[in-house]
């Protein structure tokens, strides 16, 4: 981890300047430490380059040395790429707020779905109505129903309708039952499934989502660039929701997608019960990450 | 693109590129083009050569395939394990269909006894199956579903048991013990089994698949791997490094959502994937 290793380097630094050599062989370390931590290798290449460039580019106070320096400069620049803090959800004046959860399989959608709808009711007094779009997996609608029921939030579903129709519905419903914000649990989907990339994209033309979170799972490695770069470009992310933070990832995966959506990582999923979602805060995901 | 010619830094960077977006850690890419490297130490090479040298390496890695243990006699018992969402649920039903077409006579036990609809889940997939399953009580404890699905295994002679249990991380120390409870319940019943112990890993996992595999080894001693959602655009690369910490030999490769979409690890075509 960089523990090891980048205090290693940085201890070798005491009392030295900084030097193109010794800027060369931290960035190494990091280099390796950010790798290992999953953060996807172009996002890698990329901040090691603003790393080095900022030490290179400083004015050395006398009394301050090197190693010090770098791990102000990589804490400081990591926390910077991850944020801004924004767990706000701004609602519609008229009408209900419409968000609209996706993601690969299994990253975590319909518990963040009931973990979002029970956040929203409980701190921010909304009336929250869940929607199951997911009509592909089995038991995918009992799922978010179950939950449903164990947060006493209502789960909208009706038969015989394609994911686009049945979300549209699902927002006249709500008008209907005096719901002022619709959550929209799609099916998992991969980036590459052109089929069901325009199936989401119709979903999307039918309710004019005020927010669209991608929800990604933090133990996601290198590929994690690919599918929310691709679920970026179908539709336009407003957020992104990191889950299973509860675990030890490193979590590299959280800087990866912030880096190529340029989108805010708007929470963290800590945990499978549904109090478990927490806003994002990009100095402790900064540390987890340098591990 | 690689020129024929000397193996110059450009060319291993591009090769240690490719092996780090794969997932194999950095590490593990720098071990392979250092290798590489001495390998064609003041040599000319021909590109074509490079990848079949990377390809011979790995595949020797990987090594034979290895099938399911089966039992001499009796059920075989297959404890499926892995942490939340990697496809164990989707997999079993997979595992159960392959076996029910080799004249298997299948049997499921739904040890997933506290995740909303857990059990209509792996219920669904049994009913069009045509596969018998164990149910316990809701939120019962998940040793009790196996203690009752053990009996009924043996006592109906079914060939196969297949054990679906909640996902867990292995940071969860209650949920380890909780399958370390399930693991000892099945030994005590049935002294050669479980047969196997097949943890699921999502092929789009990172670094972390490493600490999961190694993990979930010395809690319920895991005999396989099944490797998920190849058919995304993540290599699964992360299985070297995996190899590197822990024997473990890959037995499923999991290529879509459909109960067909299972295929027995085939070491060269997994490799062959890795550079296409
Ligand atoms: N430990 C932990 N588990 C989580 C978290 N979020 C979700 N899970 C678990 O991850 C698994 C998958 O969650 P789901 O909500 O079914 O994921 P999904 O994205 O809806 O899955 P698909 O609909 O199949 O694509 C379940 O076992 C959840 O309980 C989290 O933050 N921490
Ligand atoms: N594309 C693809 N999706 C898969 C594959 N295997 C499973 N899935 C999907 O991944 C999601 C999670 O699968 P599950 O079988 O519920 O995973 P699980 O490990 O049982 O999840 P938990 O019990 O919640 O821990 C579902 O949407 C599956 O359809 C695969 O090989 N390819
Ligand atoms: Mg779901
Ligand atoms: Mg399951």
């Amino acid at each position: 981890t960089i523990t090891s290793r980048f205090t290693d380097i940085v201890a070798g630094l005491r009392g030295k300047k900084i030097t193109e050599g010794n800027v060369k062989e931290t960035v190494r370390a990091i280099r390796v430490a950010l790798l290992e931590a999953d953060v996807a290798l172009p996002v890698v290449k990329s901040f090691v380059k603003k790393v080095s460039d900022k030490a290179l580019g400083l004015e050395v106070v006398e009394g301050v040395d090197a190693g010090q320096l770098f791990v102000k400069i990589v804490q400081d620049e990591l926390t910077e790429l991850m944020g801004p803090v924004d767990p706000e959800i701004p609602f519609r004046n008229k009408g209900p707020t419409v968000i609209l959860l996706a993601g690969l399989q299994g990253s975590g959608k319909t518990t963040t779905c009931a973990k979002l709808a029970k956040l929203l009711r409980d701190k921010k007094e909304r009336r929250p109505l869940m929607v199951a779009a997911d009509l592909q997996r089995p038991a995918a609608i009992e799922q978010l129903k179950v939950l449903g029921k164990q947060l006493d939030i209502p789960v909208f579903h009706e038969p015989d309708l394609a994911p686009p129709k049945l979300c549209e519905r699902a927002v006249e419903e709500a008008q209907r039952l005096g719901c002022d914000t619709v959550l929209l649990d799609t099916a998992g989907r991969l980036h590459i499934d052109e089929a069901l990339m325009g199936e989401l994209k119709d979903v999307a033309k039918k309710t004019k989502p005020d927010q669209i979170f991608l929800v990604c799972d933090a133990m996601t490695g290198q590929d994690a660039v690919n599918s929310a770069k691709e679920f970026n470009e179908t539709l336009e992310l407003t957020g992104l929701i990191l889950t299973k933070l509860d675990g030890d990832a490193r979590g590299g995966a959280a800087l990866s997608v912030k880096h190529i959506t340029g989108k805010t990582i708007k929470f963290i999923g800590t945990g499978e019960k549904l109090d478990r979602l927490e806003p994002f805060h990009p100095d402790r995901m900064a540390s987890r990450i340098l591990g | 693109q690689l020129v024929s010619g000397k193996l110059d830094d450009d060319a291993l960077e591009e090769i240690e590129a490719s092996l780090i977006q794969a997932d194999f850690g950095p590490r593990v890419a720098l071990e392979l083009t250092d290798a590489l490297r001495d390998a064609y130490k003041g040599k000319e090479f021909k590109q074509e050569e490079l990848i079949p040298f990377l390809k011979t390496r790995l595949s020797a890695i990987l090594g034979e395939p290895e099938g399911i243990r089966w039992a001499d006699s009796g059920t075989t018992v297959i404890l499926v394990t892995g942490v939340n969402g990697t496809g164990k649920t989707t997999s079993i039903a997979k595992l159960a269909k392959s076996f029910q077409l080799s004249g298997k006579k299948v049997l499921v036990a739904a040890g997933d006894t506290f995740r909303a609809a857990a059990v209509e889940q792996l219920g669904i997939w049994g009913e069009r199956l045509g596969i018998e399953m164990v149910r316990g009580e809701e939120n019962a404890d998940p040793a009790a579903v196996v203690f009752d699905a053990i009996d009924i295994a043996q006592k109906d002679e079914y060939d196969v048991l297949l054990i679906d249990t909640a996902g867990r991380l292995h940071t969860q120390t209650n949920l380890m013990n909780q399958l370390e409870k399930v693991y000892r319940v099945i030994q005590k019943r049935f002294p050669e089994a479980p047969h196997e112990v097949l943890q699921v890993l999502d092929a789009t996992t990172g670094q972390n698949a490493i600490r999961q595999a190694t993990e979930f080894k010395k809690s319920v001693n895991v005999t396989g791997l099944v490797l998920t959602k190849l058919d995304g655009t993540a290599k699964g690369g992360v299985i070297f490094p995996i190899l590197r910490e822990v024997q473990l030999p890959v037995k499923y490769i999991g290529v879509g959502e459909g109960v067909d979409d299972l295929q027995v690890f085939d070491p060269k075509k997994f490799v062959a994937a890795l550079f296409g």
